[in-house]
């Protein structure tokens, strides 16, 4: 286990010390310092502010400038933890900190049921599902009649509404999902494993010395 | 498999709006 002597300045200035966000998340300080190479291209994308934006986000996201997305949308205000329409350094680790592999399953359940609660009213409701169904087919310029949506709905509540009153509980929730788990599968990003690899020159603007004790 | 026979959640994880890994891609 290493011993960390932080000396944040210069590059942290203004950020939380990763030093206490490598003890709050799943990141080891490394980890934290290779996120803010990512960070700081996302955040520079449009206006080098220090801070990213949703128009930076979503050309993170799709590589160009993309209409508007709802399911992007939906992550950047989860993201945006202290709801200042954007996310500052310390909201991008500790959200990104959910979808690491090592995250506890519960964490996991929780952030995707607030993104399928498009209303936060606490529940899943079948308008709030309809409208992501809708979002999909768009986004896929798949067509599917009004119908066969339904159909769909239909089908989902039955298997996910246990109480059948037409809308998906927290419990509700994580039964369906232990029962599904496969729905989960985008709440885990493997690229989190190898994060220090994937943005080396971490290593170059590192103000933290690791010690082995 | 006919998107019928699917879940919605299942349709609705698709997205490439909820797929994060994008980010990591330079």
């Amino acid at each position: 286990m290493g011993c960390f002597h932080s000396k944040v300045g210069r590059q942290f200035s203004g950020h939380e010390d990763p030093v206490i966000l490598a003890s709050q998340t799943a990141f080891s300080v490394s980890e934290v310092e290779a996120l803010y190479e990512l960070y700081k291209s996302i955040s520079s994308s449009i206006v080098d502010d220090g801070l990213i934006s949703k128009e930076e986000f979503q050309l993170a996201l799709f590589k160009n400038k993309k209409k508007e997305n709802l399911f992007a949308n939906r992550i950047f205000e989860l993201f945006d933890v202290k709801r200042k329409g954007v996310i500052d350094f310390s909201d991008f680790v500790r959200s990104l900190d959910v979808f690491h592999p090592n995250a506890p399953q519960e964490d996991k359940i929780d952030f995707s049921f607030k993104l399928y609660d498009l209303d936060r009213t606490g529940f899943i409701e079948r308008h709030e599902v309809k409208q992501m169904l809708i979002a999909l087919l768009c986004e896929s310029e798949m067509k599917l009649a009004d119908e066969t949506i339904e159909t769909i709905l239909d089908k989902t509540f039955l298997d996910a509404d246990v109480n059948q009153d037409g809308k998906i509980d927290k419990s509700e929730w994580h039964d369906f999902v232990s029962k599904n788990p496969s729905l989960l599968k985008i709440m885990t990003l493997p690229y989190l494993r190898d994060i220090t690899t994937t943005f080396p020159s971490f290593v170059f603007h590192s103000e933290v010395d690791e010690v082995a004790t | 498999v006919a998107p019928v026979t699917m879940n919605a959640f299942e349709l609705i994880s698709k997205s490439q709006g909820l797929n994060l890994g994008t980010l990591f891609e330079k």
